[in-house]
């Protein structure tokens, strides 16, 4: 489905536990798209090919820090304040034991009580990629995907060539392009939790 | 104008990569 390939703006409700992918806004390729969009250097919770959602996470036993938040629960007449947390970026993922990359995790959502939609609490978070129930490394995966994907844009060359040619006389009314090209290639990651598949989505717009 | 196409990658678990599914070339304006 061409409209949900890259999804814009759904943030579904989560249950108490959910298995996501952590992707981190810095990857030159992820998608900026949608009103959840933060920082550069936020880690965001991508699964059920949702928006990538931003979230707080606990804050490290030895940072001074008292930031607290206040977050919808499923109820959406209830929120719940918790202490000590804080956006969860590129410079604070290594308290939680995991580098700036695309890791698969466990995530236990505001205490257990779920979210309507949108960002959340991360209250418990588990590392699962590399474990014995889940030996795939997202990151890996990702960057042997990526490389693979460079492989079939060299192999489809004369296809795009074709695409672009028809594009031009079908869309624009031209014989011929004019012969500047962009190239903008995006990524989607996602875990599918249902499936217990990781999905990893390439897209490339070439404009002339 | 411009076209747009994809490819989309199904993975399991174990890191087998399973599908590629591609999203075909599409005209825009």
């Amino acid at each position: 489905d061409r409209k949900k390939f890259f999804p814009q703006d759904r943030t579904g409700p989560l249950p108490g536990k959910v298995v996501g992918v952590l992707a981190p806004n810095s990857h030159p390729l992820i998608r900026k798209v949608g009103r959840f969009l933060h920082d550069e250097d936020a880690i965001y919770l991508s699964l059920n090919g949702d928006s990538y959602r931003w979230f707080y996470a606990p804050l490290a036993a030895n940072d001074p820090r008292t930031n607290s938040v206040t977050v919808p629960v499923v109820d959406r007449r209830a929120r719940m304040q918790f202490e000590r947390v804080l956006l969860l970026r590129d410079s604070s993922i290594q308290s939680i034991g995991m580098t700036a990359d695309f890791h698969l995790v466990e995530i236990e959502v505001n205490g257990g009580h779920g979210s309507p939609e949108g960002t959340f609490v991360a209250s418990k978070i588990r590392k699962l990629d590399g474990s014995k129930e889940y030996p795939l490394k997202v990151a890996e995966v990702v960057r042997g995907l990526q490389s693979r994907y460079s492989d079939y844009l060299t192999n489809n060359s004369r296809e795009i060539d074709v695409g672009m040619s028809k594009a031009a006389a079908k869309v624009a009314g031209r014989k011929k392009e004019l012969g500047l090209r962009h190239r903008e290639d995006s990524m989607y990651v996602t875990w599918m939790m249902d499936s217990e598949r990781l999905e990893v989505r390439f897209l490339t717009r070439i404009t002339d | 104008f411009g076209i747009e196409f994809g490819m989309a990658y199904v993975v399991s678990k174990e890191g087998k990569l399973e599908r590629s599914i591609a999203l075909p070339i599409e005209p825009f304006a």
